[in-house]
C-alpha cells in the first residue's frame, strides 16, 4: 500500500452529499440508494479501523450541509484542477485530509452511468466509492493486487452486505488509524437494506435512443483513427478505442461530418484510407474524400472512378461495404455479391483507380460469413469484423476459410445494449449466409 | 501527424497526468527523452501488473484506456500544491 503522508487527527469523521447523480444517466440509483451504498462503503473503512462516519443530512432548505468528507457528482470542468472527461476514462477523484478547504472532497464523474451491481455497461457506485473514501482518508494508489486502492475500474465488488477490504487496504488504513478492537461498526447499524440491484435492462429501456441503437442493422461501419462509427440514417454513434461508447445518445452527421450534401440520411460504406489517413465517404453513385471531419474541395466525385465494373461487365454504381485489411493493407470495395480490391500504397492513385487484376470476385471467398454485409472493419489485432443486421463475426488475422464463425451481439458488445433474456445469436447455420433466421429478433 | 504519433503523444500525456513523468513546464518546453518514456513505460507496466517491455504495447495501451481514478498513482507533494494553486487562480 501507498499513504499520501496526510491523515485526519480525529476518528469521528462527518460526511454530506452536494449533489447526486442525473437521474436521465443513472435512473436505478435513487437519492436513498445513493446515501445507502454510500454510507455501505464508509463502513468497509470503519469495520477496519477505529473510526466512525456520521452522514450530515440536508437540512431541507437547500442550504449545503459540509462535514469532512463532502460528496458531489459534477461533470468536466469543476474548478479544482481535476477535470472531468466525459464518459469512461476517469471516473472519480477525492483529496487527501487536511486543512485545506478542499481537503476530503471526493467528486464522481456525473458522465459515467453509476449503479448498484449493474452489468458492465454501467459503473458499479460502491466500488468507486470505497476507492475514493479510501483518498479521502489519507490511501494513495496501490499496485498490490488485489486491493481497492488500485487505480483502475475492476469491475464490481461481488456483495456490498459483506464488502471486506483485503489485506494491503486494512493494513493501510490500521497503519493511519490503528487497529480496531470491539465490533462497533463505526456506522448506523441500522442501515436500511439495498433493494435487489437494478436490472440493467431496465435501465437501458429508460433511455430515447435505445430502439435505434440496440436494433441494429446500420447502413455503414468504419474504424476511422481507431474509433468504430455507426451510421444509421442521419445520425451515428462511436465507440472509442477502449470499447466504450462515447455517448448513448446518437450524433448528425450532416453536424459532424461537414460536406455531404443536406439531407443526408444513409451512407452506404466509409472507410480510413490507410496512405494518408483521409476519410472516404461512398453514397450511391458518388464518393467524397475528408480531411478530417471536412470534405476536399472537388468532390463528390463519380463512384466510376473507380474502375469497378461487375462480372458481366457493367458498371458499378453503388458500394455495399469497404475497408482496408490490416493484414495485407489492401482496400476492399463490395458490390452486389462481389467484391474488388485496390492497393491504395501506389503514387499513382490520384489519376488513376482501378482494382488488381482478377478482380472482381464472389464475396463467399469469406467464408463463415454473410455475403450481403452490411459493412466491415479491421479492428484488434488485424481481423475483419463483418458487421451484418445486429450481429458481427470476427474473422482472426488473414483468415479467409475458417469452418465457424460464430456470430456476435453488436447491440451488446459494441452499443451498450442489455444481452437479451434468450440466445442472442442466430440459430448457428451449418453455411451462415443461407441463414433466413430473423436476425433482427435479439 | 500519423496514428502512430498521436497515439506516442497520448501516452505521454496520459504518464504526465498520472505522476509517470514529470509534468510540462510551459516555460522550458521540456521535451521528454526516448529513455525518459520507456522508464516511464516500465514505471507504469510495474504498477499496473502488466508485462514490463518499455513499449507501448496492447496490453500498455489497453490499461491506458481502462476507466480509473483521476488522482495520480506516483504523488509528489509538489504536484499536489500546483494543483490547488491552478484551483484558486
Amino acid at each position: 500500500y501507498a499513504l499520501s503522508g496526510l491523515k485526519w487527527h480525529k476518528t469521528d469523521l462527518t460526511w454530506s452529499i452536494h449533489s447526486y447523480p442525473s437521474p436521465s444517466l443513472s435512473p436505478g440509483l435513487p437519492k436513498d440508494n445513493v446515501e445507502t451504498i454510500l454510507t455501505h462503503a464508509f463502513k468497509a473503512w470503519s469495520d477496519a479501523a477505529p473510526l466512525r462516519f456520521r452522514h450530515l443530512p440536508s437540512d431541507g432548505s437547500g442550504a449545503k450541509a459540509g462535514g469532512d468528507i463532502r460528496v458531489s457528482f459534477s461533470r468536466l470542468l469543476h474548478d479544482d484542477g481535476y477535470p472531468f472527461d466525459g464518459k469512461g476514462g476517469t471516473l472519480a477523484h477525492a483529496f487527501f485530509p487536511g486543512r485545506d478547504e478542499v481537503a476530503g472532497d471526493t467528486h464522481f464523474d456525473d458522465h459515467e452511468i453509476w449503479s448498484y451491481g449493474g452489468d458492465s455497461s454501467s459503473t458499479d457506485l460502491f466500488t468507486v466509492a470505497v476507492h475514493e473514501f479510501g483518498h479521502a482518508l489519507g490511501l494513495s494508489h496501490s499496485s498490490t493486487d488485489p486491493s481497492i486502492m488500485r487505480p483502475y475500474y475492476q469491475g464490481p465488488v461481488k456483495d456490498i452486505h459483506n464488502f471486506k477490504l483485503d489485506l494491503d487496504d486494512r493494513l493501510a488504513i490500521q497503519q493511519l488509524y490503528g487497529v480496531k478492537d470491539g465490533t462497533d461498526t463505526g456506522v448506523d447499524p441500522n442501515l436500511p437494506r439495498l433493494p435487489t440491484p437494478s436490472s440493467p435492462r431496465a435501465t437501458q429501456l429508460s433511455d430515447p435512443s435505445f430502439h435505434e441503437r440496440c436494433q441494429g442493422g446500420f447502413d455503414a461501419v468504419a474504424n476511422i483513427r481507431g474509433e468504430v462509427f455507426f451510421f444509421k440514417g442521419a445520425q451515428f454513434w462511436r465507440t472509442q478505442q477502449d470499447g466504450s461508447l462515447l455517448s448513448l445518445n446518437p450524433a448528425q452527421i450532416k453536424n459532424f461530418w461537414i460536406g455531404l450534401p443536406p439531407g443526408t440520411n444513409k451512407i452506404d460504406a466509409v472507410y480510413e484510407r490507410r496512405s494518408d489517413s483521409n476519410i472516404i465517404f461512398f453514397i450511391g453513385s458518388q464518393y467524397w474524400v475528408f480531411k478530417d471531419t471536412v470534405a476536399m474541395s472537388g468532390y463528390p466525385r463519380p463512384l466510376s472512378e473507380w474502375g469497378m465494373r461487375t462480372k458481366r461487365g457493367a458498371l458499378v454504381d453503388k458500394v455495399d461495404a469497404a475497408f482496408t485489411w490490416a493484414h495485407n493493407g489492401k482496400t476492399y470495395l463490395f458490390s452486389g455479391g462481389e467484391f474488388w480490391r485496390f492497393d491504395e500504397s501506389r503514387k499513382d492513385k490520384q489519376v488513376t483507380r482501378n482494382p488488381e487484376p482478377g478482380y472482381p470476385r464472389d464475396n463467399s471467398l469469406w467464408a463463415g460469413v454473410p455475403s450481403n454485409m452490411d459493412d466491415i472493419i479491421s479492428w484488434g489485432e488485424g481481423d475483419a469484423y463483418f458487421f451484418k443486421d445486429n450481429f458481427y463475426w470476427v474473422l482472426k488475422n488473414g483468415g479467409l476459410n475458417q469452418d465457424v464463425v460464430t456470430p456476435k451481439s453488436i447491440a451488446v458488445d459494441w452499443l451498450r445494449c442489455p444481452a437479451p433474456p434468450s440466445t442472442s445469436t442466430p440459430n448457428n447455420p451449418q453455411i451462415p449466409k443461407d441463414c433466413r433466421c430473423d436476425l433482427r429478433g435479439s | 501527424t500519423s496514428a502512430g504519433d498521436g497515439q506516442y503523444s497520448r501516452a505521454m500525456d496520459w504518464l504526465s497526468r498520472y505522476g509517470y513523468l514529470p509534468p510540462p513546464d510551459p516555460r522550458t518546453s521540456r521535451l521528454q527523452t526516448k529513455e525518459g518514456m520507456e522508464r516511464a513505460i516500465r514505471v507504469m507496466q510495474r504498477f499496473g501488473g502488466v508485462q514490463e517491455t518499455g513499449v507501448l504495447d496492447g496490453e500498455t495501451l489497453k490499461l491506458m484506456s481502462t476507466p480509473r481514478c483521476s488522482l495520480p498513482d506516483i504523488v509528489g507533494s509538489e504536484d499536489m500544491l500546483k494543483r490547488r494553486r491552478r484551483r484558486k487562480r
